[in-house]
């Protein structure tokens, strides 16, 4: 099946990434982290929680990095409250997209796009998919080089205008 | 702004999460990942993938129930190659989502999904996002609870027919 399997590439540099560590995987946790969030009126984007460990798991969550100062005083609030080991940020992270709609189908579009963005030497420091989109999180210096790489392989024209 | 943030759930529960731990968090692991799977055909649904810790972190990825086996068998000699410690499964998972185009202004969103599966003792096993969709996991037995407690939460017509 020759189908067009990517359709385009979005990227948001306007990221910066919060994570807390060890939070206890019972229920109440991730709400107890983004209801004060909501509360404040803070724009949350890309939410990521893995598979716990020992009863622990991290929770990251991306925002615009203007709301970073005031993200920063709620989550240590939060920690105390949920007993997270330790809040850590990054600001020099930016976010890129890989959008197709037949993409459910193709577990090689992730293949694809991780192999690229690993030849050019590109660390992949957060993964997030949908039915239709592959999200990871690199550093912010490579944005350009990604989006160029990942037009390439998916055969799309780009302009990053 | 009274917008209708969600504007349906989904849930799937033909779904096997696979973990691999403490993978090297060096270019090119993903993708030694994914090219196998993808090389044997296997869909692979959710991948998620957190900020690592002391140079390690985890991959999981879901599946549909009848690609467990082989995606095991593939997964061990992943797990040889890329040094991951140990490759854990479990079938007994399933995925709910909350849909709504509007979202990504509305982190109140996220809190107010993970709050109504508390109120009802769902715990929250992993979550994933899009911009216009929040992806969570968990246990198969809350399916139907969790489907029926989130269209109540949103104000939303459900039938589980
Ligand atoms: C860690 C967190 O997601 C927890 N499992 C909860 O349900 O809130
Ligand atoms: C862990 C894995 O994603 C690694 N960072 C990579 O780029 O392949």
């Amino acid at each position: 099946m020759e189908a067009v399997l990517v359709s385009g590439i979005a990227y948001d540099k306007d990221q910066a990434r919060v994570t807390l560590r060890d939070l206890p995987d019972v229920p109440g946790v991730a709400a107890a982290v983004f209801g004060p969030l909501s509360e404040k009126g803070v724009l949350v984007d890309m939410i990521v929680q893995n598979t716990s460990l020992d009863g622990h798991t991290d929770i990251t969550f991306t925002i615009t990095r203007k709301d970073l100062p005031q993200t920063l005083e709620i989550m240590t609030e939060v920690a105390r409250k949920t007993g997270a080991s330790e809040v850590m940020h990054d600001v020099s992270v930016a976010k890129v997209s890989a959008i197709g709609v037949g993409m459910r189908n193709h577990s090689g579009v992730a293949a694809r796009a991780f192999a690229a963005l690993t030849q050019e030497g590109i660390n992949i420091l957060m993964i997030s998919t949908s039915e239709i989109k592959i999200t990871i999180l690199i550093q912010e210096k490579y944005v350009e080089l990604a989006v160029r790489i990942l037009h390439d392989t998916f055969g799309l024209d780009w302009d990053i205008g």
